[in-house]
């Protein structure tokens, strides 16, 4: 099962959704696969991979395959990236079927694990687009504000249209509230109005704003490895198990 | 004066500050000019600019002047962005001068204003490029949290680069705290470490995370006119009469 975290909007949880869920997944015995596909690298310094020899870059250039570039941390496997991606969009624009190239690595992957994560940039460009293509399912994190809410018609568009252009299998799993602060209204009233105006999934967990959960990147853990008792860890642990039972694996 | 907001990671409130200490400054009876250059149009947005008939897309496509797509809010001047920006930067690239289009642009309206801000989206890319190559001073606003704290380097390698190369009067202003919170002995360790390790300036003025700073752009205000008596609000109005201090006017 590849799963996609996406939000064009930026800080809203993608790298943390992805390592902390990831985490919890592996922590219940699944073969996980994270794979970061920012150029900003948050993910691949996050768990310690600082100065990769081979990176998803040389993987989307097709000069490398995924299971050449892994890393083994927290009982999971990392795919790393650092900024050299950012000069594949350009590089491989001109290349036909440009927005595959993902799909094509992971075919040679896919079946040695049993969750694949892949974390996005904030950004709706080239390499969101393979991420989309190349995916079974979509994770939104966002956080009740308003200026995060602005962009989820341009998620859902851009879903939309990658699926009936290039990948039919895609959908949304949904939509996860994070960095929720119990003592905000307007986020209750943020929260109603997607439910009433977009016909998505919002997912019953809810990832609480935690401070050891903006703490562990610099213990270079994951929450569940750094403060396993914390609401931030209970909360995505809860959240794995309800993924789990969405994509019965 | 022109002031550019960056900061390639995303949400680290560049476009909160880009609104609050425009609108501060022109509370102060300066004539302010907002330029939204982030194709997510978060700016724009906020301050009520929904469907605009021009935007900086065709200021950076060389159909339109700025003087054309301005819009009043607040006291201020507002040159506003929508989601076709995101395709300026692949048909611009290959006009000679590409980083420079928003410079020639903005040399028509500098004389009308005392400031000049430009929000920037979360990435280094041509826009970012073509703010940095326009702008006089940079601001980087930055979460004292180690995800944020990782992408300073190349934040200082991209001013340093395009300074040598395109605009040899940039320089970084300083490095703005925001979304402070006292409660976090992390952000105290972060904060030292960049006063230790990096030969910038941090402002004295600190932005407190404060939940009116957040719920503002629903109201469509800037936290000076939604809560004037907010921590948030009189964190910015220190702001602008620093920097006024810092660039004596
Ligand atoms: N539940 C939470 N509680 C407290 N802090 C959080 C929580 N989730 C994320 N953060 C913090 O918020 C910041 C943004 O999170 P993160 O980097 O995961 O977002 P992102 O969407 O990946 O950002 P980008 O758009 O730059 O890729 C980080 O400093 C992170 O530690
Ligand atoms: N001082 C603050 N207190 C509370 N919330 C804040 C504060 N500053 C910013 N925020 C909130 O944090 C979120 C991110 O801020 P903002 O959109 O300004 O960041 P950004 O850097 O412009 O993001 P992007 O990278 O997507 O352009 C917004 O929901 C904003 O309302
Ligand atoms: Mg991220
Ligand atoms: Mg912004």
């Amino acid at each position: 099962m590849i799963i996609t975290v996406i939000n064009q909007k930026g800080g809203t949880g993608k790298t943390t959704t992805s390592v902390n869920l990831g985490c919890a997944l592996a922590q219940t015995k699944k073969k996980v696969l994270l794979i970061d596909l920012d150029p900003q690298g948050n993910l691949s310094y996050w768990l310690g991979v600082t100065a990769p020899e081979l990176t998803m870059a040389d993987v989307m250039m097709q000069e490398a395959k995924i299971a050449d570039i892994l890393q083994e941390r927290e009982g999971l496997s990392v795919a790393p990236s650092d900024m050299s991606l950012a000069d594949v969009e350009i590089n491989i624009a001109s290349i036909e079927q440009r927005e595959s190239v993902l799909k094509k690595a992971l075919e040679e992957v896919e079946a040695d694990y049993d969750y694949i994560v892949i974390d996005c940039p904030p950004s709706l460009s080239l390499l969101t687009v393979n991420a989309l293509t190349a995916t079974e399912r979509v994770i939104v994190p966002l956080q009740m504000e308003v200026l995060s809410l602005q962009g989820l018609d341009q998620i859902v568009s851009s879903v939309a249209r990658i699926k009936e252009v290039l990948n039919d299998k895609l959908e949304i799993l949904g939509l996860l509230p994070v960095m929720v602060d119990g003592r905000r209204n307007l986020s209750r009233e943020i929260y109603d109005y997607i439910e009433e105006n977009y016909d998505l999934n919002l997912f019953e967990s809810k990832i609480r704003s935690n401070v050891r959960v903006s703490e562990a990147p610099s213990f270079g853990e994951s929450v569940l490895s750094y403060s396993p008792n914390s609401n931030g860890a209970e909360d995505y642990r809860q959240f794995a198990k309800e993924i789990l039972k969405l994509t019965k694996n």
